[in-house]
């Protein structure tokens, strides 16, 4: 199975 | 104060147009460089940055940085009232809650103005690092468009493998399983009809095809797309406004439980 990943666990807050 | 003024209107109608589903809302930043956006969709699943230069305009001037926030469904109203042909000034005074929009016939003959509301938006930067990709692929946007629209009518994510034998599109669905393959192609004679595949290293990754869908909306902007993917990292799709800019989607990708 997989899941949606969500774009914060790639790219830092800044 | 910030004006700018672009002789392609249809330029920027598309442009929210390609947005405008993804992202409500959005700060067009400002500068003496040009515009920039920087917004996700609501899930933070994936985010839209558009970059457009000030020498892409016909006339630029921002006196000071400013961040404008803008709902592009309501931009999108108001550009639906510029002809195709107009050219198209956007105008605010510095700290102005209101953007101006002035459209005028390619004859000059017809002269209107709109003024946006503005709002203020709390905006969420990311910082998204620089780097080499394993496989960059550049296709007819049309291409593009076709497949994640033919797809999506079978199933909902798409794997997609980039190997030394070409770029493959997978899916499987209640009505059974789909896979479109595309070679290394620069044999036609314009370039935008060429499928240039830049392989480093073999990559394959599974999107939600609803989002790549969703993208396609920008295909009339250009005439090549730019698909850029590296083992667990989102995938960018890019495509380039001629000498103005580009606009680059970014979709996190689906992983193993």
């Amino acid at each position: 199975r997989q899941t949606q990943s969500g774009l914060g666990a790639f790219f830092k807050q800044t | 104060m910030f004006e700018a003024r672009i002789t392609q209107g249809a330029v920027l109608k598309k442009l929210v147009e390609a947005l405008k589903e993804l992202v409500t809302e959005g700060n067009f930043d400002v500068s003496s460089t040009g515009l920039q956006l920087q917004a996700m969709d609501s899930s933070h699943v994936c985010l839209v940055s558009l970059a457009l230069r000030e020498d892409g305009f016909e006339h630029f001037r921002c006196d000071r940085n400013m961040a404008m926030g803008i709902h592009f469904q309501n931009l999108s109203k108001i550009l639906k009232c510029a002809g195709n042909e107009d050219t198209i000034t956007l105008k605010a005074e510095d700290n102005a809650d209101q953007l101006t929009l002035m459209f005028e016939s390619s004859n000059q003959d017809r002269i209107s103005d709109f003024d946006l509301k503005l709002m203020s938006i709390e905006s969420e930067h990311l910082g998204i690092p620089d780097q080499e990709y394993s496989a960059e692929i550049k296709m007819p946007s049309s291409e593009y468009q076709r497949i994640v629209r033919d797809l999506t009518s079978i199933g909902d994510t798409v794997l997609i493998s980039a190997t030394k034998e070409g770029i493959k599109f997978s899916t499987s669905g209640d009505v059974g399983t789909a896979n479109v393959t595309l070679r290394h192609n620069t044999t036609p004679e314009k370039p935008e009809e060429q499928t240039i595949i830049d392989l480093k290293e073999p990559v394959a990754l599974t999107f939600a095809l609803r989002y790549l869908n969703n993208f396609a909306k920008a295909t009339p902007l250009a005439p090549v797309v730019k698909l850029s993917l590296t083992k667990d990292l989102p995938i960018v799709v890019e495509y380039q406004i001629g000498e103005l800019g580009a606009v680059k989607f970014y979709l996190a990708p689906k992983i193993d439980d």
